[in-house]
């Protein structure tokens, strides 16, 4: 059997609302080592990556690997029923066609339990190699999730661009055009504040601002953000889930016509 | 602008 008791539940919470949007129907592979998910949007251009370790629980036990089909909106529905301060347990029989979501009062006076029915799903899984990205740049998760907002009330798209002395942000549409840049910035007090940029190779790649947009429901994840690119691959977006792992979503660039 | 990227033309589906 697979059990996972979470003490902060609500991260659980926050892991659905960035994803439920973007994602249909997705597999959580359970294994001794955590649960993880991979999944596409119906259209294959941005992916989601989920990493929660088994070190990262009050208590974990995964027998043998399961793949447990979820729809995350049914997912949604049930954790919203959890309060945010809820001790959270997954549970699941090895040949059983349910999850149990067990939800406990911090003072332990109500216990609930939510029976989910699973799924079937034949997912598709990307290899995604390791790869050494040419910029990284780590910022305030607020202030990309700003940026973002911005931009999308006056274009569809925006050129991310990386140079040593900082990250860019353009756009364009019918009624003008924006441009914003955040300089490497390491003297602030508090290290949530900073924005750092590593580079090998200035970059310049353009987005569709809707995916950007829906990646930023992970702003509650974490205070920083990480993005990372290269020339001609998918940008990576990811937020650390402390002492868990991550979420980290992937967009394909547009490419020349 | 140009076309919209699908990521199993970056990604190799395993």
């Amino acid at each position: 059997m697979f059990e996972g008791r979470l003490l902060q539940g609500s991260l659980l919470k926050k892991v659905l609302e960035a994803i439920k949007d973007l994602v249909t129907d997705t597999n959580f592979d359970c294994s001794e080592t955590g649960i993880a998910l991979q999944a596409m949007d119906s259209s294959h251009v941005a992916l989601v990556s989920l990493l929660l370790k088994d070190t990262g629980f009050d208590h974990f036990r995964c027998d043998r690997n399961l793949a447990l089909g979820i729809n995350l909106q049914n997912m949604s529905k049930m954790l919203k029923c959890a309060g945010n301060d809820d001790i959270i347990t997954l549970k699941a029989e090895d040949e059983g066609d349910t999850i149990t979501f067990m939800f406990e009062s911090p003072n332990q006076d109500k216990i609930s339990d939510f029976e989910m029915k699973l799924m079937d799903i034949d997912s598709e899984h990307l290899g995604i190699p390791d790869t050494d990205y040419q910029a990284i740049v780590t910022m305030p998760s607020a202030e990309f999730q700003r940026i973002v907002r911005d931009l999308s009330s006056i274009g569809d798209t925006a050129v991310i661009g990386v140079t040593k002395e900082g990250i860019s942000f353009s756009t364009g549409g019918d009624i003008g055009k924006a441009n914003i840049v955040c300089r490497q910035n390491t003297n602030v007090d508090k290290e949530e504040d900073q924005t750092t940029v590593e580079i090998h190779e200035p970059v310049s790649l353009t987005f569709a601002l809707r995916y950007l947009n829906s990646f930023t429901k992970a702003t509650a994840l974490s205070p920083q953000v990480t993005l990372s690119l290269s020339k001609e691959l998918p940008i990576v977006v990811e937020y650390k889930i402390e002492k868990m792992g991550f979420l980290r979503f992937y967009l394909a660039p547009k490419i020349e016509e | 602008k140009g076309a919209q990227g699908r990521l199993d033309t970056f990604f190799k589906i395993t």
